[in-house]
């Protein structure tokens, strides 16, 4: 979804006559465009952008390619690079108990994501049960026990109870037997110091196998500042960009792998519990080339 | 002397950047640049003049313009109006997923109560789990009365009980919830024009993210066009956010922003200030 204004400014440069220096400068201007308008982080449009047109400039072409064919090559290695190589799936160690805590801003996705997720497994034949540690949110547990009731998973929460860490902890002594134990917190940001400590607290409590953070494909230029902050209190395992099914590029997603190494395992692509996918870095990539 | 293009060029380049790397959308931030450059086109200023400090406030003059909308909506005195005329004060709230559509109408009953003013509130969000238990909650906090139906009823028919509802009482205002949905989603979209058009509501307020990016200037140009927006309300400016999305929203909307939306209390609602976001762009 960075997609097709850098596809026409590629267009632009197969249409010029011979690759120059200028040809290149103009298309790595378009890139920049284009990137900033897909919501990644400026200092990282700046980086990426001076680094592409060092290599598609000074790169020897490899023989045989002719030189524009190089240039887009550079282009799309240089984005691939960031969001990792191959994709990396969330891992699930069989016949032991797997907890994974679901962070994030308010608002992005996570309960909805947390059901996501269930049903995914679900699906693949592990035995799944979630955890409602969201205290504060006005219906965060009948919100999560519904979706849940839409694939049959069990829900454990306690309306009456204020401290996430001890429905945490209740929830996954009920939860023994199960493959796999998702929890789902209430939303922060990085400057509520007190839910940020909440958060670390948790983790150190339950001692999760993965944290995984969930972000909203719609966040625009403080999606790397809230990730790295979200990853100093409590390292990130994985993340999840949800609402990919809107308009939005993404782009701020990108810039919080940038920021935190942490790699994208999954996307958001709608409101219902089946709308889960594995993210795949080279066809989002080359989705994104056109 | 003369201002020349080149001179300029480089720090309105710069200044367009941080605009960027403070939520403004790159299209508005275009927008922005060139009229701030056409403005400055040929300004005569004293050789040792300092040219960033005023192209600054030229920016600043430039921006503070953006904010004078055609209409100001002040919304107690819509309040009042509605009042005199002994009939309810209808205001629905529009946006996308997770914006804080229902946190925000619990702000606004508070608000009204405070100021004296009866309310009830509307769950026309019949699809989303938990919606309901949701709103509910914050009624009971409040001590207001909930209209609301089962999950996958018709969301313009609660709006429309709760319309009546209100009649019948006399109570000053209905605050009615939407589900979230994508502005691409026409079949959602179209479903939110048909609340409104059934409802009729005195205002319609769209709510934005303060951490959005680019896809603001998508949103509110989406939900202008299909409902013709009375003005906005941006949540989450506590999150460090920049505000940039204000100045999207406002440029793509030519409509107001009412109220910024700092956390996640009843109380965490302040009028919106310009100047506010314009400071803190500028230095
Ligand atoms: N269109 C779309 N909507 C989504 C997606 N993921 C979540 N949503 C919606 O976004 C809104 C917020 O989702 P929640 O799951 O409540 O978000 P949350 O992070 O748990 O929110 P808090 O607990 O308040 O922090 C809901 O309306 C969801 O249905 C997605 O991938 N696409
Ligand atoms: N920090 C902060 N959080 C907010 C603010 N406004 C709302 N929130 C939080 O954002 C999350 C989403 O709020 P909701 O009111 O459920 O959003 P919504 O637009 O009704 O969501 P959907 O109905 O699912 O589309 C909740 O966790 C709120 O507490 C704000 O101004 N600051
Ligand atoms: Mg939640
Ligand atoms: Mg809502």
């Amino acid at each position: 979804k960075l997609g097709s204004s850098l596809y026409e400014s590629l267009k632009k440069m197969f249409g010029a006559a011979v690759v120059d220096e200028a040809v290149v400068k103009d298309l790595i201007r378009d890139l920049q465009r284009s990137l900033l308008q897909a919501d990644v982080n400026v200092r990282l449009v700046l980086d990426l952008s001076k680094r592409m047109e060092e290599r598609a400039l000074k790169e020897k072409v490899p023989p045989g390619i002719p030189r524009k064919e190089h240039v887009v090559k550079v282009v799309y290695e240089e984005i691939v690079r960031l969001l990792g190589e191959k994709p990396v799936p969330l891992k699930v160690t069989p016949g032991k108990r797997n907890v994974f805590m679901f962070i994030g801003v308010q608002g992005s996705g996570k309960t909805t994501t947390v059901a996501k997720l269930a049903r995914y497994f679900q699906k693949r034949g592990f035995k799944v049960a979630l955890i409602c540690a969201d205290t504060f949110r006005a219906g965060a547990l009948a919100q999560l026990s519904q979706l849940a009731a839409q694939i049959n998973v069990p829900v454990y929460g306690d309306e009456d109870e204020k401290n996430p860490v001890k429905i945490a902890l209740e929830g996954l002594k009920k939860f023994e037997k199960y493959d796999i134990v998702i929890v789902d917190t209430a939303g922060r940001h990085k400057d509520e110091k007190s839910l940020i400590e909440e958060m670390k607290i948790l983790q150190e409590e339950i001692k999760p196998d993965e944290i995984i953070m969930v972000i909203d494909g719609t966040m625009g230029q403080q999606a790397a500042a809230q990730a790295k902050a979200f990853h100093e209190a409590t390292p990130i395992g994985s993340i999840v960009v949800a609402k990919l099914d809107g308009s939005a590029r993404g782009g701020g997603a990108l810039s919080a792998v940038a920021a935190t190494g942490a790699p994208i395992k999954f996307i958001g692509t709608g409101e219902k519990i089946d709308d889960l996918e594995p993210f795949d870095p080279p066809r989002f990539v080359g989705r994104l080339l056109g | 002397t003369e201002l020349k293009p080149e001179e300029i060029r480089e720090i309105i380049w710069e200044f367009k950047l941080a605009l960027i790397e403070n939520d403004v959308a790159v299209v508005v931030a275009d927008h922005i640049c060139e009229q701030l450059e056409s403005n400055l086109a040929g300004l005569k200023i004293g050789r040792f003049n300092d040219k960033r400090k005023i192209i600054k406030e030229a920016l600043r003059e430039t921006l503070l313009k953006l904010f004078e909308t055609p209409n100001k909506v002040d919304l107690i005195e819509i309040v009042k109006k509605k009042q005199v005329l002994k009939e309810p004060c209808v205001i629905i709230f529009v946006g996308i997923n997770g914006t804080g559509k229902t946190t925000t109408i619990a702000k606004i009953a508070n608000l009204l109560l405070k100021r004296g003013y009866s309310v009830v509130l509307a769950c026309s969000d019949t699809f989303r789990a938990g919606s309901i238990e949701q709103l509910e909650q914050h009624a009971k906090k409040l001590g207001v009365h909930l209209i609301k139906h089962r999950y996958g009823s018709d969301a313009a028919a609660v709006a429309y009980d709760a319309v009546q509802y209100a009649k019948t009482r006399g109570i000053n205002v209905v605050l009615v919830d939407t589900a979230g949905r994508m502005q691409t989603n026409k079949n959602l979209m179209a479903e939110m024009e048909k609340i409104i058009r059934v409802v009729k509501p005195d205002l319609t307020i769209f709510v934005g993210d303060a951490l959005t990016g680019n896809d603001a200037v998508s949103q509110a140009e989406e939900f202008n066009r299909y409902v013709d927006i009375s003005g906005s309300i941006l949540t989450k400016m506590d999150a460090d956010a920049k505000g940039g999305a204000a100045i999207s929203i406002v440029y793509v909307t030519k409509k107001p922003i009412l109220f910024l939306g700092v956390g996640q209390r009843y109380e965490d609602m302040e009028l919106f200030k310009p100047d506010l976001i314009i400071n803190q762009l500028l230095n």
